[in-house]
């Protein structure tokens, strides 16, 4: 028996194709995350406060569709959503539809641990945020040109589209079959 | 959407996942990874977090599945998320987990997944297809 880790920047159509400036600073952002959790680990730090540090640190970089770099709902909003649980006690928290909390995952935890409940949801965990003094930035702040870009090729196509799928270019919306996943 | 699952050198496990969800969506849809079970999981035997399509992950209930399967009918974690990777609608789904006594595995059935591992004997890997 020994420490493991393991970090996910999400998944989908990502093509084989994804060019160098696209991939490096995915890559070397894994590696930073990675190696940020393996420190942790080697200090015993408790596995909750790894997963909740290396996905702030994930949230906290522009490569992925959380936090900085959240991906637009139809609105052209941001609508973050965290969830973290204990393996020990089972205990767990969640929260949807923030919008101005930097670090979703970690008023997940506050929720966790400060109130009865497991999940709360826009204008509440929005209050919850603000009662518990946790970081929050106006929406602009998640809001990258990439995923302006996204949204208005997703707009294009009529679609919704999971991490990473490539953009259509010209396709005619009934051409592109399963819609959902594009 | 990312996540990190975590396990000590005494078996105990964690995860988290946070997410903005799918591009385009409709304002107030609900997601995969605030449903425990669903995108997020553990317990004394796993720890999941999953990514992809979350109407998928919910349908599937995902990360509460491997950690079932592990725990009724006894199968390790790398046969246990396999089996459920497999099963979940290609192109819909990827996930990382650890078991309680350090095991690792990565699968997904979609193009590619942003993903890394690391463990105390020393393998580490990074990888996206």
């Amino acid at each position: 028996m020994g420490w493991a880790i393991a970090l996910h920047g999400g998944a989908g159509d990502i093509p084989l194709s994804l060019p160098a400036e696209g991939r490096a600073p995915r890559e070397a952002a894994l590696r930073h995350c990675l190696e940020l959790g393996v420190a942790a680990l080697k200090a015993n730090r408790p596995p909750l406060d790894v997963v909740e540090l290396v996905v702030r640190e994930l949230e906290n970089s522009p490569c992925f569709n959380a936090g900085k770099g959240s991906v637009l709902t139809t609105n052209g909003t941001v609508e973050m959503e965290a969830c973290i649980m204990d393996g020990n006690t089972k205990k767990c928290g969640a929260v949807s539809g923030l919008s101005t909390v930097v670090n979703a995952i970690s008023l997940a935890r506050l929720v966790m641990e400060r109130t009865p409940h497991i999940y709360l949801a826009f204008d509440g965990a929005e209050a919850f945020a603000r009662e518990q003094g946790v970081e929050t930035a106006h929406s602009s702040h998640f809001i990258t040109p990439e995923n302006v870009e996204r949204l208005k090729n997703a707009k294009e196509a009529k679609r919704v589209q999971i991490d990473y799928t490539e953009p259509i270019k010209g396709a005619i919306p009934s051409s592109i079959g399963d819609s959902q996943i594009g | 959407t990312v996540g990190c699952v975590a396990v000590d050198g005494h078996g105990i496990l964690a995860s988290a996942t946070s997410t903005g969800g799918l591009v385009n969506k409709m304002a107030g849809r609900i997601g995969d990874t605030p449903i425990i079970g669903a995108g997020t999981y553990a317990n004394s035997y796993c720890a999941v977090s999953a990514t992809g399509k979350g109407e998928s992950i919910i349908q599937a209930t995902v990360a509460r599945d491997v950690a079932a399967l592990m725990e009724y009918k006894g199968l390790s974690l790398k046969e246990a998320a396999a089996y459920v990777i497999e099963r979940t609608p290609k192109g819909n789904v990827g996930l990382v987990a650890v078991s309680a006594n350090g095991e690792v595995t990565m699968p997904f059935n979609t193009t590619g997944m942003f993903r890394a591992c690391a463990t105390e004997d020393g393998y580490s890997e990074i990888g996206i297809w």
